[in-house]
């Protein structure tokens, strides 16, 4: 049963495509395939792994190709789909529709005959758009990586009043898997005191922390995983210690 | 003559608010009057500064109220504009005129009955939008905060690509005033070397940096200017210093 997880938060900089590449990463080295299909315009997926293609999501959204002819091997048992600026023209055609219950589902209906993967991860970037609802009515999971900012809960706030309105659409359930807290620095007293806050509002849907290394930040500069680039850092181990802990709370 | 001033970088989380905050106090503290006008649906302009207003800059995107009625003070001789989710409601709006070339163009024919101010300044957020487009042709300067990865270089070139399609219609110059390096931390090699490749691409608009400084996350959380929650801090002094380099290059 493949699991499709979407990562999320409006909030920029939070450490989502770090967590998606690594948490994947982490899997398939573990021997799952995993497919991480890249929903940010900016391409950050495809940039933090070294892989470009010509096509791109656009191309699935906008029917212009199926899935599988857009699906490139990043890793052993890691594919990804691309994205790039044409998913700008994605949303406009999108909205064109003139019919947002009928637009926010043309994902869920293209890729329903992708197969073969354990988990599908969804980089959801921090847009709110029509293409953002599409993955969350694709998903049947959400992943919530936030930095150690107050504003932290108000972004989490947000995610999930989209939870709940997706929520109220028949037929779909979108679970909040886990709240990710990133960049965590525990001799700031801001810092704990944010991941103290995060325990006590969603005690049991709160990972264990992803600690500040400025690994990740350069792995991704060298566009490799952090097990390819430092596997013995802070970064390997925490986003190691992530991998089991979805693994457990499937 | 008002500077009209768009603060953009798509990349999420590089101190866009954050600065837009602090140069827009710091500006208004010197006897500048200033707008500022929350262009990201996320609408953390009016959560930094602990302002609410029922009216957002979706009313005026969508038509529903001058500007003049959706302006509301925040402190001393700064005035905001607020945003909020319906935003996303008015990008649709846009693409539904099916006319891009007009529909890039509204906030800036609604805005020209705004007087008073000597710099107006545009959050624009992360998004590559329609709404983006509204601010880029609505302003007359360009700045853009990065922080220090290897990836910032890609999205100032983004950035660059968006200023070039929009520099090709006739009439309407756009300059790059500056490029703003935030969360500077001098300790990290990564952190030198990224800002050391600004200033030799980018000579003469590289600002002075923002030193990282957790002053500035928690002024924010505290709904607080930099200069009114700790006025002797690294933040403080660093964006005083922001204030007259943009000052300095009109
Ligand atoms: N734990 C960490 N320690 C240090 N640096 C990190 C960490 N996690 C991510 N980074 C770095 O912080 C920056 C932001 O991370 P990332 O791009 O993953 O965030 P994002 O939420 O995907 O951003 P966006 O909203 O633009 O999509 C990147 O340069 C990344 O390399
Ligand atoms: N120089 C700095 N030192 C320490 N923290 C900072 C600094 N500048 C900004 N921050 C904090 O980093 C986080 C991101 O900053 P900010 O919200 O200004 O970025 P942004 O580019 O506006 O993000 P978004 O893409 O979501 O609009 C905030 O919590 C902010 O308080
Ligand atoms: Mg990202
Ligand atoms: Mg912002």
């Amino acid at each position: 049963m493949t699991r499709i997880i979407s990562v999320l938060n409006y909030k920029g900089g939070t450490g989502k495509t770090t967590t998606v590449v690594n948490l994947a990463a982490g899997l398939a080295l573990r021997g799952h395939p995993v497919l991480c299909v890249d929903l940010d315009v900016q391409g950050s997926l495809g940039t933090s792994l070294g892989i470009n293609h010509v096509r791109s999501v656009a191309d699935v959204l906008l029917g212009y190709a199926p899935p599988q002819s857009c699906i490139v091997p990043a890793r052993e048992r890691l594919d990804v789909i691309l994205s790039d600026q044409r998913l700008l023209r994605a949303e406009g055609e999108l909205w064109r529709m003139g019919d947002e219950r009928a637009a926010r589902r043309v994902l869920a209906y293209s890729m329903r005959q992708v197969q073969g993967y354990d988990f599908i991860f969804l980089d959801c970037g921090h847009s709110m758009s029509l293409v953002t609802q599409n993955a969350l009515l694709y998903a049947g999971e959400l992943l919530v990586p936030v930095s150690m900012n107050y504003l932290a809960m108000i972004g989490i706030r947000q995610v999930l009043d989209t939870l709940k309105d997706i929520g109220r659409i028949p037929g779909h359930r979108l679970r909040l898997t886990g709240i990710v807290p990133t960049m965590y620095y525990g001799r700031l007293r801001k810092d704990r005191e944010v991941l103290s806050l995060l325990q006590h509002y969603f005690s049991g849907q709160v990972t264990p922390p992803i600690r500040r290394n400025v690994r990740l930040a350069e792995a991704a500069g060298q566009q490799q995983t952090i097990y390819e680039y430092a596997p013995a850092s802070h970064g390997a181990m925490d986003y190691a210690a992530l991998v089991e802990w979805i693994a457990d709370h499937a």
